[in-house]
């Protein structure tokens, strides 16, 4: 029996806008520790990874270890029949081959219950490495987000370049080029307007644009985003799930031809 | 050249 509720469906929401764009289905691998989802994007160009600990949810039960497949344009259709204020739960049997997802308004008087198919999707697992990083970016998640919106008009690539001054994202093409420098901020009022970087050694990395507005998307669930650099390895940019867990993307560098 | 994010790492 796998059983795990939250107070909150918006957040179930968040979590779906966050990977819908880049995957069409995922596995989401339940256990004890709560739940883990990994998955590449068609094109293999990107990874994502999402853990949502046992201990976030306000109730959690799974009796045997479960994976279960599913269409996340499916999971959408269903979340889009909650109110955000709605208390969710998600249900499964073991061997299931549904999952019955359940929402509940706050004074318990609308209750309403969906049973979506499973799949069975043949999926890979990557052992992602422990990586030193030269370079670990915190930034408001608004202004990273503001950032890559702004650059993907005038490429389809931007470059970030992060030395202990500052962290610099440029773009260049046939308008022109575009700059934009983020220096560390001194002291600020709000923790979450901070720009914090930890530099090893300074790093200049290519990514492509479209990847990087499609890890956006997971802008509403946190107020800082984490950037994490080094020469020739996967940039991760993670989000922080209060209370309940991360979503971190994997981008792989562009590379000169 | 856009690089495969399965080239960097390994498969279990």
């Amino acid at each position: 029996m796998f059983e795990a509720r939250l107070g909150q469906a918006t957040i179930l929401k968040k979590i779906l806008d966050a990977i819908k764009d880049l995957l069409n289905e995922a596995t989401f691998d339940c256990s004890d520790s709560g739940i883990q989802l990994q998955a590449m994007d068609n094109s293999h160009v990107s990874l994502v990874s999402l853990t949502l600990r046992s201990d976030g949810f306000d109730k959690f039960r799974c009796d045997r270890n479960l994976s279960m497949g599913m269409n996340l344009g499916s999971m959408a259709k269903i979340l889009k029949c909650a109110n955000n204020e709605d208390n969710v739960t998600m249900k499964a049997q073991d061997n299931a081959d549904t999952v019955t997802i359940m929402f509940e308004s706050a004074n318990q008087e609308k209750v309403s219950d969906y049973e979506m198919k499973l799949m069975n999707l043949d999926q890979e697992h990557l052992g992602i490495p422990e990586t030193d990083f030269s370079c670990v970016v915190r930034m408001p998640a608004m202004e990273f987000a503001r950032i890559c919106r702004d650059l993907a008009q005038f490429s389809e690539s931007v470059v970030i370049c992060c030395t202990k001054e500052g962290v610099k994202f440029s773009a260049s093409g046939d308008v022109g080029t575009a700059n934009i420098k983020l220096a560390q901020t001194g002291s600020v009022d709000k923790e979450e307007e901070a720009v914090i970087i930890e530099m090893q050694e300074p790093v200049t990395l290519t990514f492509a644009c479209r990847y990087l507005n499609a890890f956006t998307k997971a802008t509403p669930l946190s107020t800082q985003v984490q950037l994490s650099m080094c020469a020739d390895v996967p940039l991760v940019v993670e989000y922080a799930i209060k209370d309940l867990g991360h979503i971190r993307y994997y981008l792989a560098p562009k590379i000169e031809d | 050249m856009q690089r495969g994010i399965d080239t960097f790492f390994k498969r279990l």
